[in-house]
């Protein structure tokens, strides 16, 4: 099946 | 210090009960243009954003931001000792230590006064940046038929593909067992009343785990209406919004087959 992405990846994290 | 009442307890209690499942301990930041809560569940794959304006509340004031450390299950117990239409007022010193819950009764025949103390605590959080992104779908559509479709189809599988097209929105959920898929047309105004609306600049199919979808939907107590934001490769962000502000969330995709 599909992996799970996470947000980490499309926003940025400080 | 902060002040800030607001007319109904219920609306915190449906807010903590859209959030609680996802997030454990989080700020609630406030300032003069309101309360505010964003933070991520431990897999960092689900953000929740909340937002009460100020102007939402019978009175509201906060001098200086403060920020307030809130063990989300402590609260969720203090707001149970509220009742729904109870006038509930939340405040908090300076040093953020304690915040105190008073419940006014709004009966006629007694005037009940209730209050509550709780601790807060320090939380060291990661602050997102959320990029402003233009997206390439933009679907409203009835809180109530949200809930359902993702109820449904979690009985079935874990995941589920939404596919905008000119056709409308399609939800696919393929299970080892079953599987079903619902359409919901964009030509949904028999009644001539307009229930939802399907903006789209381009076909967009993402593929998301249904358990967030359904965790996300307890907002439907806020919210008649939903609008769910979609780009290819991109979070999800879905939006619920009321009178006195706003909840939204984003959801990473599941990506590669």
């Amino acid at each position: 099946g599909a992996g799970q992405s996470r947000l980490d990846s499309f926003f940025g994290v400080s | 210090m902060l002040e800030a009442k607001l007319s109904e307890a219920a609306l915190l209690k449906r807010l903590l009960d859209a959030v609680k499942e996802l997030v454990s301990d989080a700020n609630f930041e406030c300032n003069e243009e309101g309360i505010q809560l964003q933070a991520m569940d431990n897999s960092h794959v689900a953000l929740v954003s909340v937002k009460l304006y100020a102007s939402g509340f019978k009175r509201y004031r906060c001098d200086r931001p403060l920020p307030l450390g809130v063990n989300l299950g402590s609260l969720t117990k203090v707001l149970k000792c509220a009742k729904d239409d109870d006038i509930c007022t939340l405040k908090a010193g300076d040093d953020a230590d304690i915040l105190s819950l008073t419940y006014e009764a709004k009966s006629a025949y007694a005037d009940r006064i209730a209050e509550y103390e709780m601790k807060l605590m320090d939380i060291d959080a990661d602050q997102l940046g959320i990029p402003d992104t233009d997206y390439d779908a933009s679907v409203t559509m009835p809180s109530s038929e949200f809930l359902r479709i993702v109820r449904d189809l979690s009985l079935l599988g874990e995941s589920v593909r939404i596919e905008v097209s000119k056709e409308g929105i399609r939800f696919v959920s393929d299970g080892e067992a079953a599987n079903g898929n619902i359409l919901i047309k964009q030509n949904a105004e028999a009644s001539g009343k307009k229930k939802g609306s399907i903006e789209m600049n381009s076909a967009v199919t993402l593929t998301f785990s249904l358990k967030y979808l359904v965790n996300f939907s307890k907002s439907s107590s806020l919210s008649k209406k939903v609008q769910l934001m979609m780009s290819n490769d991109v979070p999800l962000l879905v939006s619920y919004a009321f009178n006195q502000g706003h909840i939204r969330y984003y959801l990473a995709p599941k990506i590669g087959d």
